[in-house]
C-alpha cells in the first residue's frame, strides 16, 4: 500500500496472506467463510498447484508470528474459466482450505455484498495488505483509505486498457494512497452506517505503482460475481466433494 | 537449602552445597486475575491443585470450573475457597504455603458439589478435605473467610441479589442476574470503555490518542499533543518544529512533515497560483528569477504531466507595488502502464 499506515493487529481479521515455502507471501487474500477464500486469478501463474501453497489468517507482522494466528493448506483453486492473463478481465479465484479455521476476534469472514449491491463514486473504502510501499516492503500489514472513481473518470487514466465493469477503480488523481505489487487478492472493504464492513473489490492491477506515473488502482467487482462465487462453493461443497 | 534460608533460585543456587537443596519455594505476587481480590497478596507454588505456575493454573479446568459455578449462589464462600487451593497464601517469613481450613473445604465441597452433579460434572480431584488442617489445631495455622470477604473476584460482577456473574456479560443485552441488574446503567463507562461525545460510540481507552481516528469525527485523536508555539503536531502526535515542515529533510516519524509541500491553489478567479508550504505556512511563489525547468520540476512532483505553461502575474492588480506570482499549469497526469499487484 502506498501512503498508507501500519493496521492495528486485529482490525481487518478477514485478511489473509497466500504464502509459499519458497517464497514467502505472494499475494493477499480475503476470508469469506470458515473454508473459503477470495482472491485474484493471476497470484497463481506459473503456480497452479494447490500443494505449494499455504494461507496465513490473524496475522499482522509476517516477520513475527502471533499467539492469534492460524495457517491452512490449500485444497482447491477455483481460478474464474474466462481469466486470460494477457486480458486481466474475469482476474478473480476462489480457494478452498484443506481445514475450516477457527473463528476468532482475530480471524473472521467479511460480508459479500448482494448481487446488485454497488459501491456508488465518491464513497471512501479501505484497501490493506502487505504489498510494495514504494521505498520497501512492510513487514507489518498496512491500510489506506481510498475514493472510489466512476468507471469513464478510470478509463480516462487507462487510454490502453479497457475498464469493463467486471472492475472497480480507486484511489485518487494524485496517487497518494494505492495499492501496489504484493497487496493483490486483497481486500477493498466499505463501512456501513452500521460498522458493517462489506467487501467490493479485490485488488488487482494499476499503474506501475513505484515508479512515479501513478493513477488509480483498479480492483476486481466483487458484486459482479457473486452468483459465481456462490454457485462454485455450492458445487464443491455439496456435488463433488 | 536444608541448614539455612532459601536463597533466591531454589534450582539453580550454588549457594547451598551440593545434596543441600530441599524443595523450597517462593513467595510471589499473585498474578492470577481469578484471586485478585484476596486479603493477601503473595502465593507460593506449586498448588494445591499440583499446579506448578500461576500460568499453569490460568489454564487449568479449575479455573474455568470455578468461576461458572460461583454464578450458582451455592456457597458465599466458593471463590474464597477456591483462590486458597489456586494461589495458596505464602507467608513470607518461611516461604511455605499456608492452607484453607477443612471446615471452608467441607462446606464448599458439601454446598456447591451437588450442584455440579446436576450438570454431570465432578468436584475436583486434589480437593480431599482432610489434607486441610482442622482451625486451632496442632498449632497449624489455616485460613478461613472474613465476613466481609468480596465474594465476586475482580473478573466478575456483583449482581444486587449478591450473585456473582462474569463482568464480559454485564451490559451485553442478556440479562443474566436474576434481577437484571447487570443491564442496568449502561454506557461506556460502565463497560470500561470510553465513549466517542459525538455519536456515543464505546472505543476501548487504548484506542485513544494511537494515532488511529476511532470516533467519527476523529475526536478521540484531538488534544493528544501539547505542542509548543514553535511546533507543530505530526500526524502521529509527535511535535516538530515549524521550521522543520516542508524543508526536504523527514522529521515526524510516519513523514506527515513532508506531506503535500507543492500545491497549485486556486482561487476565486481559478487561477491556479503556485504554492508552497513551507515552515508551516502556504505561500505563493515569487516570480522572480522563474525558470521554465522550475515548472516542469513543480508539475512533476505533483505527479502531473507536462508541458507547463507558466504565467506571471500580479496577485492584486490594485497593489502594483507587489511581487509577481507564477502561475502554473501542468499537464495531465501521465498514461499509467498496466501492472499486477
Amino acid at each position: 500500500i502506498l501512503g498508507g499506515r501500519t493496521s492495528r493487529p486485529g482490525r481487518w481479521p478477514w485478511q489473509c496472506s497466500l504464502q509459499s515455502d519458497q517464497s514467502g507471501h505472494i499475494c493477499g487474500c480475503v476470508l469469506i467463510a470458515k473454508k473459503w477464500l477470495l482472491t485474484v486469478a493471476h497470484c497463481f501463474e506459473g503456480r497452479e498447484s494447490p500443494a505449494v501453497w499455504k494461507v496465513v489468517f490473524g496475522i499482522n507482522n509476517l516477520d513475527h508470528p502471533s499467539v492469534f494466528m492460524q495457517t491452512r493448506l490449500v485444497k482447491t483453486i477455483i481460478l474464474h474459466p474466462r481469466y486470460n492473463r494477457a486480458v486481466v478481465d474475469y482476474d478473480i479465484s476462489i480457494v478452498e482450505l484443506n481445514e475450516a479455521v477457527n473463528e476468532t476476534s482475530y480471524v473472521r469472514p467479511i460480508c459479500l455484498p448482494s448481487g446488485g449491491q454497488l459501491v456508488e463514486p465518491d464513497t471512501y473504502c479501505y484497501i490493506t495488505g502487505w504489498g510494495h510501499m514504494g521505498n520497501k516492503m512492510p513487514f507489518k500489514l498496512q491500510e489506506g483509505e481510498v475514493r472510489i472513481i466512476s468507471l469513464e473518470q478510470c478509463q480516462s487514466y487507462f487510454d490502453m486498457k479497457t475498464i469493463t465493469t467486471r472492475m472497480l477503480c480507486a484511489g485518487y488523481e494524485s496517487g497518494s494512497v494505492d495499492s501496489c505489487m504484493g497487496d493483490s487478492g486483497g481486500p477493498l472493504v466499505c463501512e456501513h452506517p452500521a460498522g458493517r464492513w462489506t467487501l467490493f473489490g479485490l485488488t488487482s492491477w494499476g499503474s506501475v505503482c513505484f515508479s512515479k506515473v501513478l493513477g488509480p488502482g483498479v480492483y476486481r467487482n466483487v458484486s459482479h460475481f457473486i452468483d459465481w462465487i456462490e454457485r462454485q462453493i455450492y458445487i464443491h461443497t455439496f456435488l463433488l466433494n | 537449602c536444608i541448614s539455612a534460608f532459601c536463597s533466591d533460585s531454589c534450582g539453580s543456587s550454588s549457594l547451598c552445597s551440593t545434596n543441600s537443596r530441599t524443595n523450597c519455594s517462593q513467595c510471589e505476587l499473585i498474578t492470577l486475575e481469578l484471586c485478585m481480590n484476596l486479603p493477601y497478596n503473595f502465593t507460593s507454588y506449586p498448588n494445591y491443585l499440583g499446579h506448578r505456575t500461576q500460568k499453569e493454573a490460568s489454564i487449568s479446568w479449575e479455573s474455568s470450573l470455578f468461576p461458572d459455578l460461583v454464578q450458582t449462589n451455592c456457597y458465599k464462600y466458593l471463590m474464597f475457597f477456591a483462590c486458597t487451593i489456586l494461589v495458596p497464601k505464602c507467608d513470607p517469613r518461611i516461604h511455605e504455603r499456608i492452607p484453607p481450613c477443612r471446615a471452608l473445604c467441607e462446606h464448599s465441597k458439601e454446598r456447591c458439589e451437588s450442584v455440579l452433579g446436576i450438570v454431570g460434572l465432578q468436584w475436583p480431584e486434589d480437593t480431599d478435605c482432610t489434607q486441610f488442617p482442622e482451625e486451632n489445631s496442632d498449632n497449624q495455622t489455616c485460613l478461613t473467610p472474613d465476613e466481609d470477604v468480596e465474594e465476586c473476584s475482580p473478573s466478575h460482577f456483583k449482581c444486587r441479589s449478591g450473585r456473582c456473574v462474569l463482568a464480559s456479560r454485564r451490559c451485553d443485552g442478556q440479562a443474566d442476574c436474576e434481577d437484571d441488574s447487570d443491564e442496568e446503567n449502561c454506557g461506556c463507562r460502565e463497560r470500561g470503555l470510553w465513549e466517542c461525545p459525538s455519536n456515543k460510540l464505546c472505543i476501548k481507552h487504548t484506542m485513544i490518542c494511537d494515532g488511529f481516528p476511532d470516533c467519527p469525527d476523529k475526536l478521540d485523536e484531538k488534544n493528544c499533543s501539547f505542542c509548543k508555539e514553535d511546533e507543530l503536531e505530526c500526524a502521529n502526535h509527535y511535535c516538530v518544529p515549524r521550521e522543520l515542515w516542508c524543508d526536504g529533510q523527514l522529521d515526524c516519524a510516519d513523514k506527515s512533515d513532508e506531506w503535500s509541500c507543492v500545491n497549485l491553489s486556486k482561487n476565486m478567479s481559478s487561477l491556479t497560483f503556485l504554492t508552497i508550504h513551507r515552515s508551516a505556512t502556504d505561500y505563493h511563489v515569487c516570480a522572480d528569477d522563474w525558470q521554465e525547468n522550475l515548472s516542469q520540476l513543480a508539475c512533476k512532483q505533483m505527479g502531473l504531466g507536462g508541458p507547463p505553461m507558466t504565467d506571471i502575474v500580479q496577485e492584486h492588480e490594485q497593489l502594483p507595488h507587489q511581487k509577481c506570482r507564477v502561475l502554473l499549469y501542468c499537464g495531465r497526469r501521465p498514461a499509467a502502464r498496466m501492472s499486477k499487484r
